[in-house]
């Protein structure tokens, strides 16, 4: 058994957990914060059996992967003459996949 | 030394807690949410040395297992003469022991 | 790679974040209550390599150890001639180094 510990970002969260309960894997949510940006993500552990710990990285990998998204442009106080759209990276994940001596359901 | 993570009912955290405190065992509460239900449940993380693993397990046994509950019958749209009382399950507890490499007490 | 998972109190907490981000360490924060006194404090979460874990003991040791703090005498019920400040104990650091079996950045 290995508990999968997964840090991603807010708006991720609601389609990883998804995809994970269609594929069957359980999971619980941790509200937290980065210790960088000091902004809020999310901290989800994710308990499986050995062998389901490489089709869970490759949800992950699927639903959170880092990418380019346009924004609207951010109106600024200068006005310009051509508002073009802004280009942000958003996703990503950070992934720690710990050994689990015991694992009981009571 | 291992580390225990316990994820239970928001309803058993309290009780489960005090006995735990009542042993010498020590916890830290993290609140969280259950990925399926999506409703606020607990994950506690109780450190301890190896021969205490087993009386902790007993104790969460003791204080959060499955259990039947009586409730007063919800009222419901249709009038029913007979206001039966509804049966549901409570308690439940999903445990993780972790090997703990080194623990420090600063 | 090893996870090592630190409990502190809330008042030492941005200290340590900033020491850790100034020397390169990521962290994520995530809030978390005492078993005991049942007051609020702080679980963080530090994932490195094998090779840091000392240095990362080091910056905790130094940012959170126990220490004796004067406090402005409480006023109580009883006024007294003379308003001694009141010795208190603050900080202090729980640390557990957790095994890291895969580490993934998505
Ligand atoms: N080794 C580790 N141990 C524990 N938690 C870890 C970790 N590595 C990452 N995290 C967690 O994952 C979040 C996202 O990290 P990511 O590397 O994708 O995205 C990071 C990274 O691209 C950047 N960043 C972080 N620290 C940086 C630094 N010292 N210098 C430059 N950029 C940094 O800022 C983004 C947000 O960082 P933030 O700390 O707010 O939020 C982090 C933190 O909560
Ligand atoms: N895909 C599914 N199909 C049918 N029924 C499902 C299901 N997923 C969950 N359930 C049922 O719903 C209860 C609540 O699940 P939830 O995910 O909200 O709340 C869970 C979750 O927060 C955590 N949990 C359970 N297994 C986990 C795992 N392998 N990894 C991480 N967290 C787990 O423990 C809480 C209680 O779990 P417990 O098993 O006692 O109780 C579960 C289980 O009886
Ligand atoms: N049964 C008991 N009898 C007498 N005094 C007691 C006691 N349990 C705790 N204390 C004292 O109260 C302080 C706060 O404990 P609390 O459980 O609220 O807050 C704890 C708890 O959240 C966490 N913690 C400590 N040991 C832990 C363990 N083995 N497993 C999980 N969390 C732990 O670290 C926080 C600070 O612990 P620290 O040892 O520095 O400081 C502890 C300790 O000095």
């Amino acid at each position: 058994m290995k508990l999968i510990i997964i840090v991603i970002e807010d708006d991720d969260t609601p389609a990883l957990i998804r995809k994970l309960t269609e594929q069957g894997y359980r999971s619980t949510k941790l509200a937290s914060t980065g210790g960088f940006l000091l902004q809020g993500n999310t901290t989800l552990l994710v308990g499986v059996e050995d062998e389901h710990v490489d089709p869970v990285l490759d949800i992950i990998r699927q639903t959170c992967v880092r990418r380019k998204k346009l924004l609207p442009h951010v109106a600024s106080e200068i006005p310009t003459a051509i508002n073009l759209p802004v280009e942000v990276e958003v996703g990503g994940a950070i992934v720690f996949v710990v050994d689990v001596q015991q694992f009981h359901e009571m």
